[in-house]
């Protein structure tokens, strides 16, 4: 998180860390499942040898944790095991370019005790997409680096939702591995090259949340995707209201 | 003399006959049929010497030491005494004939000659038990006499026994039985007064399951004296194994309800008294088996009958959210039957009140007792919730309370069985994070 502050304790109950391929981020629905990024499943750019891998051996070798807002501390409540990986089928990891489907679901194999610490956030009414009209202020947090460091607190930083095409006008020119990168309908863009305040490395899968100011409720928006670079332009989240079914189809009645 | 031997019938005839008698004869015959009848004889053939007062040749004929006659002549004569047809009968089975022929047979100095006789006898039986018919040897029967050709026999009365004489009756009560459902017995001749040193036994024996009532009638009349019970004639009930009592005096005891299928009347009496004795009217009915009384207030017996007799039953339902229980065992019905020894073949049951036992755990929440009572019995009611706020109650029905059924199990208010679920709640961090500087 770059530009933030420290999260109190039990200010993003949701937070979760996962160690999969690196450390990334995760948000916790309901009390045994976890939203993130396809990427921190399937990491693109990978060499052949490491792509042949299965869900089922992704999963036996994942670690998630809950819990805290100190790595440490985080690292002592312990792992919760993981029983399956569901990564969206739209999600490519073979193309570096395009983010598209960069949505994951884990789900725990024992359900997790609420509290203060441990909470789910909330998905957002598909019928209402008013928080991701530009200006809309989301909070996004991980435990992900900041000037190079990686944290040892949770962080978070308050990203207002971007102009899509001021995201757009800005990618023009930047190339990811010479090639052109792909902002589909599936994302939405947040933050601003001259706040400083952006989400990095090892925030990835982490919630991008809003208030709702009716319900009071903190609804999941975006999940932290891309970026090119952290802390000078906009990243890039995995627009979640697009993913309701398909996450619904997974999570069933839970 | 000429004794016949005691055939069933027999021919006597004179001497010399067909041919004429010879003068100067005395022949006697002795003729004697089986004991039992009775001598008939009959002169087929009677051709003797008339004369005045047969005072010549003469038949006499004699029986039971009684004369029965002195004939002679013949059929046509004027003098003499010809039997002609008819029939002499003795009462007892002998008869004696005696022949006299004088010295000579002429009449008016004519040698005439006379046949002689000729007759027939025959047994016939001899009814002993006509009053005069003497019978040579023993009384005659003191109460019945039967009649048979050459013999009889004697019977007694109801309640009386021959004896070894085969003529005296003596009372026989010593083993009267009666298995009736109902009936009268008495002492022997009542109302007339009852014989001297009896002992009576009288046996009721009805089916089991069945009791007798001995009811009393008048006049009942027992010898007694004032000072001391029944020192005389007595009469012992007993019933079964129980005694009932000894009774006497003039005063019949009250109806006896002995409870049993089984009584022995014993009836004693001494040498001498004149007591008019007694009558008793036995009735049977089911025996009672005792009202059966509920253990407690769950407790229902089905249609109550005033009475239970032999082969009823009952039978017992608990009051709804009660089981039915007998020792440790739950039932899912309950009939007792009165036996034939007027007990029942199972005892009352309980009924116990429904538990349910502990609500389901709810994961994630809880449940509180809202009912006063804080027992798990029917009709406990429990409210469920959940570990606020983190997790939020959601039902099945809209119900979170929960009530101890008749069934023992806990449901809703729409009789839902399956308990709520306690769901995350989303997006309400205890410590969200607050922004102060602007």
């Amino acid at each position: 998180i770059i530009g933030g502050k420290d999260a109190p304790p039990g200010s993003f109950p949701w937070q979760a860390m996962t160690i999969i391929s690196g450390r990334a981020g995760g948000a916790l629905l309901g009390d045994r499942w976890i939203l993130t990024a396809a990427h921190t499943v399937f990491p693109k750019g990978q060499s052949e040898s490491e792509e042949t891998q299965t869900l089922e051996q992704v999963a036996e070798k994942a670690e998630i944790f809950l819990g805290h807002t100190v790595v440490t501390e985080l690292f002592k409540l312990g792992n919760r095991p993981v029983r399956r990986l569901f990564v969206h089928p739209d999600y490519n990891p073979n193309d570096e370019h395009n983010f598209d489907g960069d949505i994951a679901l884990i789900e725990l194999r024992d359900p997790v005790t609420l509290g203060p610490d441990v909470l789910p956030v909330c998905l957002p009414d598909p019928g209402n997409s008013s928080f991701y009209v530009p200006g809309w202020m989301g909070y996004a947090s991980g435990f992900g680096v900041e000037k190079n460091i990686l944290a040892n607190k949770l962080k978070y930083a308050p990203i207002p939702v971007a102009s899509q095409v001021m995201c757009q006008d800005w990618l023009q020119g930047k190339k990811i591995n010479r090639r052109d990168p792909v902002f589909t309908a599936n994302m939405f863009c947040a933050g601003s090259p001259n706040e400083g305040k952006d989400t990095c490395q090892g925030d990835s899968g982490g919630a991008l949340t809003v208030r709702d100011p009716v319900t009071q409720r903190w609804v999941a928006t975006g999940i932290v995707s891309w970026g090119i670079g952290c802390g000078k332009g906009y990243g890039f989240y995995t627009k979640v209201i697009n993913y309701l079914d398909w996450v619904k189809g997974i999570v069933g009645k839970d | 003399s000429m004794p016949t031997s005691k055939k069933l019938y027999g021919e006597v005839k004179s001497p010399n006959y067909p041919k004429p008698y010879p003068d100067n004869n005395i022949t006697t015959w002795d003729i004697s049929v089986p004991k039992g009848f009775r001598v008939k004889l009959n002169f087929w053939q009677f051709d003797l010497e008339p004369s005045e007062a047969c005072q010549y040749d003469y038949v006499k004929i004699t029986a039971d030491k009684q004369d029965l006659g002195r004939y002679c002549g013949q059929a046509d004569s004027i003098t003499g005494n010809h039997p002609r047809g008819k029939e002499f009968l003795s009462t007892g089975n002998h008869m004696q004939l005696l022949f006299h022929s004088d010295f000579s047979n002429e009449e008016n100095g004519v040698v005439v000659f006379y046949k002689g006789f000729l007759a027939y006898y025959q047994a016939i039986d001899l009814d002993e038990c006509v009053k005069g018919n003497d019978i040579e040897d023993g009384p005659r029967c003191q109460h019945f006499c039967h009649n048979y050709v050459g013999g009889y026999f004697c019977s007694c009365q109801p309640g009386y026994r021959l004896q070894s004489d085969l003529h005296t009756c003596r009372v026989d009560c010593s083993n009267e039985l009666f298995t009736e459902p109902s009936g009268y017995l008495s002492s022997p001749g009542y109302p007339q007064s009852y014989p001297a040193e009896l002992q009576c036994n009288y046996s009721i024996r009805v089916e089991k399951g069945m009791t007798i009532t001995l009811k009393f009638l008048e006049p009942f009349e027992i010898d007694d004296h004032p000072q001391v019970r029944c020192p005389y004639d007595q009469l012992k009930i007993q019933a079964g194994q129980k005694t009932i009592g000894e009774f006497c005096g003039t005063v019949p005891p009250r109806n006896i309800e002995t409870n049993s299928s089984s009584v022995d009347i014993l009836f004693l009496t001494d040498e001498s008294g004149l007591s008019r004795g007694w009558k008793i009217w036995y009735s049977t009915e089911r025996i009672r088996c005792p009202q059966p009384v509920p253990n407690d207030d769950s407790t229902i017996i089905k249609a109550p009958q005033p009475i239970y007799r032999y082969q009823d039953y009952f039978i017992v339902t608990c009051k709804t959210g009660y089981n039915l229980m007998e020792a440790d065992e739950k039932l899912a019905s309950f009939t007792s039957v009165c036996q034939d020894d007027g007990t029942w073949h199972r005892p009352m049951p309980r009924c116990e009140i429904v538990n349910c036992d502990t609500p389901r755990i709810l994961k994630n929440g809880d449940f509180d007792y809202v009912s006063q009572k804080k027992n798990n019995n029917y009709q406990s009611v429990v409210r469920y919730r959940c570990n606020e706020p983190y997790y939020h109650l959601v039902t099945n029905t809209g119900s979170d309370t929960y009530t101890c059924s008749p069934q023992g199990s806990w449901k809703d208010q729409n009789g839902e069985e399956e308990i709520p679920a306690c769901l995350p709640v989303c997006g309400l961090p205890d410590s969200p994070i607050l922004e102060i500087q602007r």
